[in-house]
This record gives C-alpha cells, structure tokens and sequence, in this order.
C-alpha cells in the first residue's frame, strides 16, 4: 500500500486524539477536582458487606457505562465505520474492555493503589465480595504499570485505537482492511511517540500491554461464566443488556 | 448482527 505521509499521520493523530478527548468519560479537569478522595473505612465495609451478587451487578453496570464511551470512541475513528458491520462488532466485541482496561489508568491513583469507582477512590479491598480477588489484582497491577509510562492523553486515545483495531480476532470477514487500519494506527503511534521524545523502549512496552489485556478479558469471561453457573437468574434479570450481549 | 442487536443499534446511532 502506499506509503503514509507526515501529514496524514498527523491528521490521524488529532481526529483519534479529539475523539478520545471527547468520549474518555472524565476529563482531566473533572478528576483533579475530585482530588483523589478515596472511601472511608465504613464505606469500604459497606462494600465488601454487600451480598456477591449485589456487588457483580454494580461492576458489570459500571463496566457497561464505560463501554457504551468506548463505542462511541470507536464511532469516532477514521476508518472504523467504513470497515463492515460485521468487523465493526467483531472489533468492539472483543476489545471495548480491554479499551475500558486502559482508560482505566487515566482514573488510577498508583501512589495508593486505588480507582476511581462509584463516586471515590478505591483499593482491592472495595471488590472483595466480588470472589474475584486475583484477577482484582492483576487489573490494579496492570493499571499501575501502564500509569508507569506517563502516557499523554495522545498517546493514549493512539493506543486505545491500536488495541481496539486488531486485525487478529476471529470472525473478522475483511481481515485486510482490519489490518491496514491498524498498521496506519501503529504508525501514528509511533510519530506520536517520537514528536514527544519518548525513550525507544515504549512502544514495546505497549506492544507487551496487549497480551495482559488479552488475559485479563479472558479471565473476566471466565470469572463471569462461574458467576453465573451460580446465579443464573440474576444475570438475566438485573444485569445490563448490553453487558450479557457482549459478554453472555 | 442479529445476535448483537442492541451493539449494532449503538453503532447505527449519530454520534451522540
């Protein structure tokens, strides 16, 4: 294909970075203001106090609410909505968690160890009645490593898109045009990473980010399907639509 | 598509 120019990477860059910017649920403003107030010990009681049941509904809720900005994120980027339906859904079936996975670093305060969930700051601790604790903490482990890198807010709408653009997913009917759209992603990845001066070594790191993504969705489908070996009816009833539908 | 409906109606939706 021909070879991509400056100008149009720099053109990918600002339309995936505006629509990052305009879908990322918090903008930076909103979550300095919020001055990283974490739960009180009461309320992290309250939490764990919380029947299971109760408390996989809250997630798979809020979890909901952020994939529908990740939708609306892919909505956004150049290219995406000309690829088929089928592709479109593939992509977004697949890998509007692992994007909600890396947003999450932008509301991750790593000196604590905390998130920002349901109104404040919190630790593991808060999920406990989930009965997921290991995998709590491997999302809380990748959170803090990807804050480690310092990503700007470009580099981080280049590299939500290049996780979510992966011609590697089954059921893709146009694998090519999947694959096009993301080498010009990775492109515009790299030029952001240069034009910041970014150390060579970090866009492998972020390459390595990708198969922790993969595991971590992997284990959430597999935490969820134990979930609802047991309570069946409760993910019928009360949870989302669109979370059973994309992850049911 | 069909067993995808409601992420297909997000997709059909304006960008809101």
């Amino acid at each position: 294909s021909p070879p991509v120019s400056m100008a149009e990477l720099d053109h990918l860059v600002q339309i995936i970075s505006k629509s990052h910017l305009e879908t990322c649920q918090y903008l930076r403003e909103e979550l300095q203001q919020m001055s990283w107030q974490s739960f009180l010990q009461d309320e992290v009681e309250s939490y764990q106090n919380k029947p299971r049941e109760a408390m996989w509904q809250l997630c798979a809720v809020k979890i909901t609410e952020a994939i529908q900005y990740v939708v609306e994120f892919a909505k956004r980027i150049d290219g995406f909505m000309d690829l088929c339906q089928n592709d479109q859904i593939v992509l977004l079936k697949a890998g509007s968690l692992e994007v909600v996975f890396v947003r999450m670093c932008r509301v991750f305060d790593s000196q604590n160890n905390a998130v920002y969930f349901d109104g404040k700051f919190a630790g593991p601790d808060v999920f406990r009645a989930l009965g997921c604790d290991d995998l709590i903490t491997s999302v809380f482990d990748f959170a803090k490593s990807l804050c480690s890198l310092h990503l700007t807010e470009d580099e981080l709408a280049l590299f939500s898109a290049f996780v979510l653009l992966s011609a590697d997913r089954s059921w893709l009917q146009e694998k090519l045009q999947v694959e096009k759209l993301q080498q010009k992603t990775q492109l515009a990845l790299q030029h952001v990473l240069q034009k910041n001066h970014r150390e060579d070594g970090v866009l492998n790191k972020l390459r390595c980010k990708v198969a922790v993504l993969r595991s971590l969705c992997s284990r959430h489908t597999e935490k969820l399907s134990a979930f609802r070996a047991v309570y069946p009816d409760i993910v019928r009833t009360h949870f989302p639509p669109l979370y059973k539908e994309l992850f049911g | 598509k069909e067993k995808h409906k409601i992420l297909h109606q997000l997709l059909q939706n304006s960008t809101s």
